[in-house]
């Protein structure tokens, strides 16, 4: 109800700062709608920051071969977080189908003892439940003794997983589909114009195409384990043409630049 | 399917969607330049209200204009997914973000409204992967492992440990997705784990805003009674039991769990969970960004940042 009255505003850099709570709402806006901004800057960052960093790494393998470190320790140090494009037109709309590896599942299913769930997570109940502490100072910066939230390492002899070596379950191809909007309305307001009905045109005109997939130039591998994707990344650290194609696909073949 | 005695056939595919944004103020013909909420001829703090053909909402929606999913393109999206892809995946990751934006000041977003519309995607997901032949609503031919977006919650971006009205609100939403055993635990943490290929693979739902440095009820994760402290000791003894039980994981959620997105200590502890789990764990699928790409995160370094600092 007061435009000028001040309240703290976070900024991007983290920092606190005083605004009207007028400019406050008008940020939120800003931040909240769907239309991009700044997205080329951002991918240009993670190349810069991320990609580029994951070349270097890789690069340095002849250098600490004293150490007998190989390109499969760096690869295990890494997960992949995959972020996908979305429906909502942002850019154009997206989704992505993943195909894995499941050679051999049958007889491994059939062999497997099944073991409901109920138990374990009626004890996982008490432990969440009772952990939660009390008069435990909650704005501790610290880790707590005793912290449950840090892992334990993994042991030894179990063997690295289907994101590392290709085996049941690994992942070894995609196919991105998009709807390429401008396309399909200029379409479907043809087909409306030539006297179709809209639901019908509608019907006929709307679809998803093939936008690219995984063993499309650029990636080239025939799987998609952890060291494929940091080796595409050292790719798209060093090759211009490869960063051009590849955030294309990031802005979903819309055409975006930044402003 | 050993748990029910039935034979299944699988296809080695799935698919990850997410950021479906619904919008139904969206109206064809409406003003892109006011958010496609209202016809260009009035006059209006957004436009000029003049009659240009690019500022028409199209029926389908306009790639980068700001304006939100029209229903139509919800509705066209799934009927192409169950004419082309239904029965060829196995099951289906849908990371959240169910309801337009908070971006119009005259249709100010509501808590109920918000739950209502995720309650109508829902709905869709639901009738597009049950067995229609069944009477059991819980019997999916395509399992559904759907996640909790930012702008699910309200108010927008704030979401605190539960229980509270809106997890048990989320679970009553989703309760034909998420295995019955798991109410009290989703009640606690809004996540879950479903066995999407019984005792071989699985999928968590990860309650991101837990981690979120957006959601102003997230300090750090050190602090026990730190919304994203609890989930970490959910997702700890879920992990161990997925590897005792011989099983291997995707992890699914909305906000990627990057530095940019997460409290320091929450991203530090998140990647080394991934990090000292790499035995089972697949890959993590997210949405939030509308970007189509791959974050490399070093869990290894993340382990040594998080034994420096304490």
């Amino acid at each position: 109800t007061d435009a000028d009255i001040p309240v703290l505003l976070k900024t991007e850099e983290g920092h606190n700062t005083e605004v009207s709570a007028f400019e406050k709402l008008l940020n939120d806006i800003h931040l909240e709608g769907a239309q991009p901004v700044n997205k080329e800057a951002y991918m240009d960052d993670v190349r810069e920051t991320i990609y580029n960093k994951v070349r270097k790494k890789l690069g340095s393998i002849d250098d600490i071969t004293a150490k007998r470190k190989t390109k499969d320790d760096i690869y295990e140090r890494y997960s992949i977080v995959h972020i996908a494009g979305s429906v909502v037109p942002t850019f154009n709309p997206s989704f992505r189908v993943w195909e894995y590896n499941i050679t051999d599942l049958v007889d491994d299913v059939k062999a497997r003892e099944i073991r409901p769930w109920n138990e374990f997570f009626r004890s996982l109940e008490t432990e969440l439940f009772e952990d939660s502490g009390n008069g435990v100072d909650i704005f501790s910066l610290d880790r707590n003794k005793n912290d449950k939230t840090t892992p334990p390492k993994k042991p030894k002899d179990l063997p690295l997983g289907p994101a590392y070596i290709p085996q049941l379950f690994t992942p070894t191809s995609f196919v991105q589909y998009y709807a390429d909007l401008e396309s399909i309305n200029e379409h479907y307001l043809k087909e409306v114009s030539d006297g179709v009905a809209p639901d019908e045109a509608a019907d006929s005109v709307f679809h998803y195409d093939v936008e690219y997939t995984s063993v499309d130039e650029g990636f080239d591998s025939k799987s998609l384990l952890v060291g494929d994707y940091l080796e595409f990344a050292a790719k798209l650290s060093k090759k211009e043409k490869l960063w051009g194609a590849y955030k294309k696909r990031a802005f979903i073949s819309s055409g975006y630049k930044d402003e | 399917d050993p748990y029910l005695g039935r034979n299944r056939t699988l296809y080695g595919r799935f698919l990850h969607i997410t950021d479906i944004h619904p919008d139904r103020h969206y109206g064809e013909n409406n003003s892109i330049s006011r958010l496609c909420h209202y016809p260009p001829a009035q006059s209006s703090i957004f436009g000029s209200g003049d009659n240009d053909v690019d500022d028409l909402a199209p029926r389908f929606g306009k790639a980068m204009a700001g304006c939100d999913s029209p229903m139509d393109l919800i509705d066209y999206t799934l009927k192409w997914v169950r004419e082309n892809l239904r029965d060829k995946i196995d099951f289906v990751i849908w990371t959240g973000d169910n309801i337009r934006h908070d971006n119009d000041r005259s249709i100010p977003r509501t808590e109920s409204r918000i739950f209502e519309m995720n309650e109508i995607v829902s709905g869709k997901f639901h009738d597009l992967f049950s067995k229609h032949d069944s009477d059991d609503p819980r019997n999916l031919d395509v399992a559904v492992i759907p996640s909790l977006g930012n702008n699910d919650v309200f108010p927008h971006n704030l979401f605190s440990l539960g229980p509270t009205l809106q997890t048990r609100e989320l679970y009553k939403i989703w309760d034909d997705f998420i295995p019955q055993e798991q109410q009290r635990t989703f009640d606690r943490v809004a996540s879950f784990v479903k066995e999407v290929i019984p005792g071989k693979l699985a999928v968590i739902s990860i309650n991101t805003l837990y981690l979120f440095k957006s959601n102003p009820l997230v300090d750090n994760c050190n602090g026990r009674k730190q919304p994203g402290y609890q989930l970490l000791i959910w997702l700890g003894y879920v992990l161990q039991e997925i590897r005792e039980r011989g099983m291997k994981v995707w992890i699914s959620g909305h906000v990627p769990p990057i530095q940019k997105n997460m409290d320091d200590s929450c991203y530090n502890k998140f990647s080394a969970w991934t990090y000292e789990y790499r035995d089972i764990i697949i890959g993590g699928v997210y949405g939030h960004m509308n970007l189509d790409h791959f974050i490399p995160v070093d869990g290894k370094k993340s382990k040594k940042r998080i034994e420096k600092y304490s």
